[in-house]
């Protein structure tokens, strides 16, 4: 199996974040570029945390899904 | 809220603390939660009774990984804790990551702040999106009251108002960054970066990045004070000075200088001055330009002493821009110069006003 890269290294993070805390379905996102899905949940973050709404994976967005936080989804329907 | 905006129906939620986290003395963790639960209980009518066995509404435990409700955490970092909305069995229940470091003070992660964020959840607040708020998704340091008014207005349309509930203070809610009325207390550059404050906040512009982010002083710089008179960068030195009444502290980088805070009268200012409003670093000359009420002074930092000759008048040296300044920044040659909700750009060689912006494009907007 090829080592991660940097990029999907930074996707499985986003991936991960987004399916805890946005309630992103698995099994959704495509397997070399970023799905509509995702997207569509990256501006959702984006516009909770008033950052600027891209929808694109950018450096202040990586850094916020990196700090330390609660586990209950931030928008999400609760379950 | 959540959904269907879920809530306790008794005025006397009971709680009990199932196990303790080996960071910290038994007696830390219960006073922990007992300061979490009764930042609420200033707030509204509701008030707490410890259990201790059989089932309370919120059953506090540490756990790591998967932890007994299919919602494992995650090791160090990360995620810290989580809880559930009011309800039956589950419901209200709290639990924290074990795989942290519990704390008390700065360092780490403080079990009061997280414990009081989740027993926001136990109580049913959701998530909100003010950096200033407790119940705001990510971990922050500060100290005193924790909630803002966000929180107190979220918690008491769900339970009401507690009759003494004026006697706390609520934290300041964050400062919109384009809110045209939006005024600033300092700025100053650090290591390439921009750093503005107002209030207890401060943004953090890098040059290539659009957006700012918008962080608690507190939550970087436990040690400083939490609101901010000026600051300036000695990039020679590679030290962010801070002001804040009578004293002064020294920022290398993100760490406090040991030896700090002084008092600003080690600069060579008199007694009577009691607050510095702006302060700039003037490369070009190794001067820092201090701005205290209609006057400035010239502080010489490699001599380490006040330039003679001063204070002089605000109004007669930059004419244009009124006699009085609340932050300053210079680059390549011009001065920014900040009032009310107005900036300057200054010619400082021609002494003359260039351009005059509203404060708040320095963040883009």
């Amino acid at each position: 199996k090829p080592l991660p890269t940097e990029e999907t290294d930074k996707r499985l993070l986003a991936e991960q974040y987004l399916k805890r805390y946005y309630g992103m379905q698995a099994g959704l996102q495509g397997k070399t570029k970023t799905s509509d899905v995702m997207h569509e949940k990256i501006r959702e973050m984006q516009s909770f945390f008033r950052l600027e709404v891209t929808g694109q994976l950018d450096d202040n967005t990586l850094e916020l899904m990196k700090k330390a936080r609660c586990g209950v989804p931030d928008a999400a329907e609760y379950n | 809220h959540f959904p269907r905006d879920l809530k306790w129906q008794n005025s006397i939620i009971t709680f009990r603390i199932t196990n303790y986290t080996p960071d910290l003395e038994k007696e830390d963790v219960d006073q922990a939660v007992h300061n979490a639960l009764n930042v609420w209980s200033k707030v509204t009518p509701l008030k707490f009774k410890k259990l201790r066995e059989g089932d309370a509404d919120i059953m506090i435990s540490f756990g790591r990984k998967e932890h007994g409700d299919f919602n494992p955490f995650d090791g160090p970092e990360g995620l810290l804790a989580h809880a559930y909305p009011p309800g039956n069995g589950i419901g209200g229940d709290t639990h924290f990551d074990e795989d942290e470091t519990w704390t008390k003070d700065s360092h780490a992660f403080n079990l009061f702040l997280v414990a009081a964020h989740e027993f926001g959840h136990a109580l049913g607040m959701a998530h909100s999106s003010d950096p200033g708020a407790l119940m705001y998704p990510v971990y922050s340091y500060s100290r005193g009251f924790p909630l803002s008014e966000d929180d107190i207005k979220g918690i008491q349309s769900l339970y009401g108002l507690n009759p003494d509930h004026r006697k706390v203070k609520p934290k300041p809610e964050a400062p919109n960054k384009c809110d045209p009325m939006l005024t600033i207390d300092a700025v100053t550059e650090l290591r390439g970066e921009t750093i503005i404050f107002k209030d207890s906040f401060y943004w953090r512009l890098h040059p290539q990045v659009v957006e700012p982010e918008q962080n608690l002083i507190k939550s970087t710089w436990p040690e400083i004070p939490g609101k901010v008179d000026a600051a300036y960068e000695n990039p020679e030195k590679d030290v962010v000075i801070i002001f804040r009444g009578i004293k002064m502290w020294a920022l290398n980088g993100y760490n406090v200088v040991e030896g700090y805070p002084k008092y600003i009268h080690k600069l060579g200012l008199p007694k009577s001055i009691r607050k510095i409003d702006a302060a700039v670093y003037i490369r070009d000359t190794g001067k820092t330009l201090l701005f205290t009420d209609e006057d400035y002074w010239s502080y010489n930092e490699q001599r380490g002493a006040m330039d003679s000759g001063y204070p002089r008048s605000i109004e007669v040296d930059f004419p244009g821009i009124g006699d009085e300044i609340d932050a300053a920044a210079y680059h390549y040659g011009y001065l920014y110069l900040y009032h009310d909700q107005v900036q300057f750009e200054y010619n400082y060689s021609a002494q003359k006003v260039i351009r005059i912006m509203r404060a708040n494009s320095l963040l883009n907007c």
